[in-house]
Order: C-alpha cells, then sequence, then structure tokens
C-alpha cells in the first residue's frame, strides 16, 4: 500500500492511497498476476453510509469487508491503513481473543466505528492512536485545517509514533507505504523512494488530486498488488476510486 | 526502466483516469444504516455475489493447494462461525446478513472480515 496527505499552497488537504493486497497469494505465471488480486479487483465498491437519508461517511471497500480501509468524513477528515508487518502480529491477538482477552479491537472495525462516530480530526487521532489492536497497523489521516495530516504507528498496544505535517519545517505532506518512516525500508521493497521523488518534483504548488493520482501511478509505486487507487478532498467532501493494472514490465509488489 | 524494480520516471498527465494503468470505474451503493445491521449490505451483496463467490472459491483453491487433506477449509467452516458471536455488534450482525445474503459459508464471510489479522500468519 501506499498513502499520502498533503498539503497545497491554499491550505488544502488532499489524501491519496493505493490498496495493494494479495501478496504471495498465487502467482499466475501466464499473466504475469497475482490470482487473489484479481479476484479482489471486481468486488471494489464506493459506499455511502447513511443515517436519516443524510451522508454520515463514505468509502471504498472490497464487497462483503465490512471494516474500512479507505473513507471519507466528509468535511471533517480522511482515512485510510496500510498494514504492518511485526512478528508480535495478528495472530497473537487471535490467540488472545480466542482465550477470552477480548480488550483489543480488529484493525478495520476500529476504522469503522472511527469514521462512523468520531467527529473531527483530533477526535479521530486519539481513537486510532490509543485504542489496543490485534493487529499492528499504519493509519493515515487527514484534517480539514493546515498542519493537519499525520502518519500514526501503530503496535498492538502502543502508538509508537504520530508523525505531522510540518510546514515550518517543509514537510508539506506525510507519506507511508509498509515501514516505519524513521527506518529503510526493505531494499527489495523500496516504493517510498520513487514515491516521494515524484512529490518533491511536483512540488507543493502543483499537488492536486490530478498530480495525487499521477504519483500513485508511477512504477513501482503502481504495482502488481494494487487493486485500485483513492483520491480525497476533505473540503469538498470528494472520494474518487480507480481500479488499476499494472502493464509489464511490472513489480510483482 | 525494464529491470527489477522498474522504476520509471514521475507520470504526468494520468488524470482523468486512461490507458493501460486504468482498469475502471468504481460504482457507488449506498447503505442506510438505520436499517438492521444484518440487512446493510444486501443490495451490494445480491449485485456483487458472483464476484464474491469467485474469490471465496480462488481462497479456497488456494488452503487446499497448503493443505490437501480439506482440513484448514474444514476448520474454517466449522470452527470460525463460532466466533462470529464473540465480534462486535454490529459487525457480527453483519458479516452473518452477508452469508445469508450471498450463500457464502458464514466461518469463509468470517475469514474474510477478519483476513488482516490472520495474514500476519
Amino acid at each position: 500500500c501506499t498513502s499520502l496527505v498533503a498539503e497545497d499552497s491554499n491550505g488544502n488537504l488532499i489524501h491519496g492511497r493505493n490498496m495493494d493486497f494479495g501478496l504471495f497469494m498465487g502467482w499466475d505465471m501466464k499473466n504475469r498476476s497475482w490470482l487473489i488480486t484479481e479476484k479482489l479487483k471486481p468486488l471494489v465498491v464506493n459506499i455511502d453510509f447513511q443515517r436519516g437519508n443524510k451522508t454520515v461517511f463514505k468509502s471504498t471497500n472490497f464487497a462483503g469487508y465490512v471494516g474500512m480501509l479507505t473513507g471519507i468524513k466528509p468535511h471533517a477528515f480522511t482515512l485510510t491503513m496500510n498494514e504492518r508487518f511485526s512478528l508480535d502480529g495478528g495472530y497473537i491477538g487471535i490467540v488472545e481473543w480466542i482465550l477470552g482477552h477480548r480488550d483489543g479491537m480488529w484493525m478495520s472495525f476500529l476504522t469503522r466505528s472511527v469514521l462512523e462516530n468520531a467527529t473531527s480530526y483530533e477526535e479521530a487521532k486519539s481513537l486510532l492512536a490509543q485504542t489496543k489492536l490485534l493487529a499492528p497497523a499504519y493509519f493515515i489521516l487527514g484534517g480539514n485545517q493546515t498542519g493537519q495530516g499525520c502518519v500514526i504507528t501503530r503496535s498492538r498496544v502502543l502508538s509508537l509514533d504520530i508523525w505531522e505535517i510540518e510546514l515550518k519545517l517543509g514537510r508539506w505532506y506525510v507519506l507511508e507505504t509498509n515501514y516505519d518512516h524513521w527506518k529503510e525500508p526493505l531494499f527489495l521493497d523500496n516504493r517510498r523512494t520513487p514515491a516521494m521523488k515524484c512529490m518533491n518534483q511536483t512540488m507543493q504548488a502543483n499537488i492536486s488530486l490530478k498530480t495525487v493520482y499521477d504519483v500513485l501511478s508511477t512504477k513501482p509505486v503502481l504495482n502488481k498488488l494494487t487493486t485500485y487507487t483513492t483520491l480525497m478532498d476533505v473540503n469538498k467532501g470528494i472520494l474518487e476510486s480507480y481500479i488499476r493494472d499494472c502493464p509489464n514490465p511490472c513489480m510483482p509488489w | 526502466q525494464f529491470v527489477p524494480p522498474y522504476t520509471e520516471e514521475c507520470q504526468t498527465g494520468m488524470y482523468p483516469p486512461k490507458g493501460p494503468t486504468f482498469k475502471g470505474s468504481v460504482t457507488w451503493y449506498t447503505i442506510d444504516l438505520d436499517l438492521p445491521p444484518s440487512e446493510r449490505w444486501k443490495p451490494i451483496i445480491t449485485n456483487k455475489k458472483a464476484e464474491l463467490v469467485t474469490l471465496i472459491q480462488a481462497i479456497r483453491d488456494l488452503a487446499n493447494a497448503f493443505v490437501p487433506s480439506g482440513k484448514l477449509i474444514d476448520l474454517v467452516d466449522k470452527d470460525l462461525p463460532l466466533i462470529v458471536n464473540t465480534l462486535p455488534h454490529p459487525f457480527n450482525e453483519e458479516i452473518k446478513g452477508i452469508a445469508t445474503a450471498s450463500g457464502v459459508p458464514l466461518g469463509e464471510v468470517v475469514l474474510f472480515n477478519i483476513f488482516y489479522e490472520v495474514f500476519t500468519v
């Protein structure tokens, strides 16, 4: 996955993401693609969740998956999550759950309840940072005011780091793939450097939904695992998603 | 660009989406949160039933490739339904509603929904 939140020169916040999934789940030699990734693409749907005929939040889902991986609470905040690998992973959380320790939350149920119930960036950030989880994760959150963009690095129990947009330091965007931002990514899977190169080349003055789509269309940020790209503008309340393909030659991840 | 990781120049002019990297747009649905949780996903699942069944079958095939005896699928079909009632409301009821609307066994819909935690295995 690649997720980013960027602030343009007018203080507007734009959130973009590539949803990559299906690693090592059946490589199709003939088509040079991942089996499960290709089966997921036709299941991608956009959903407008309403209460009293009013939009509460909007999301991009795989049909049948009730949790949230990508969503927007219009005029309030935007949220995506990326996978985080850790030996202290979800399987430990599942064993604890089966043994009756149920004070943790399933990751995508947390994101769903945040999108459904939180009303502000700060409240969402607090819930995502402090709620105990069954599995580690990265939460990428954007708000509706200048400076409101962060990557929350979560272990199952702790919030290890909250990395925020800091215009005074020249950090006009935050970008997360699947590795802690203070560490080097796995050399076999460095999508971070190409993505940040393109963001820096675009420059803050030119950032928009269009140019974020360009960044997320650049190989290897776009790869064989990419099922869809989502673009969100919180103040306009826009969420739009596109199913992707990666023509050969293209990285398997 | 022709050697892994196939890093290319930063793309420009890709929007509006077109060309070989654009596979299709995404359909919009509405979910009414005032409905009982078990009813909320019915319209979507009715529309996407065939694709969901195809995905689940692909996962079954993969599971059988790893565990040819079928014991893994047995475990999913027999034991995972037991976990659904431990899941918080409304997710438990929504998952049951999806299993009913799709005809996919409940354990397999549960697996799909907790896959993020399972995948770390």
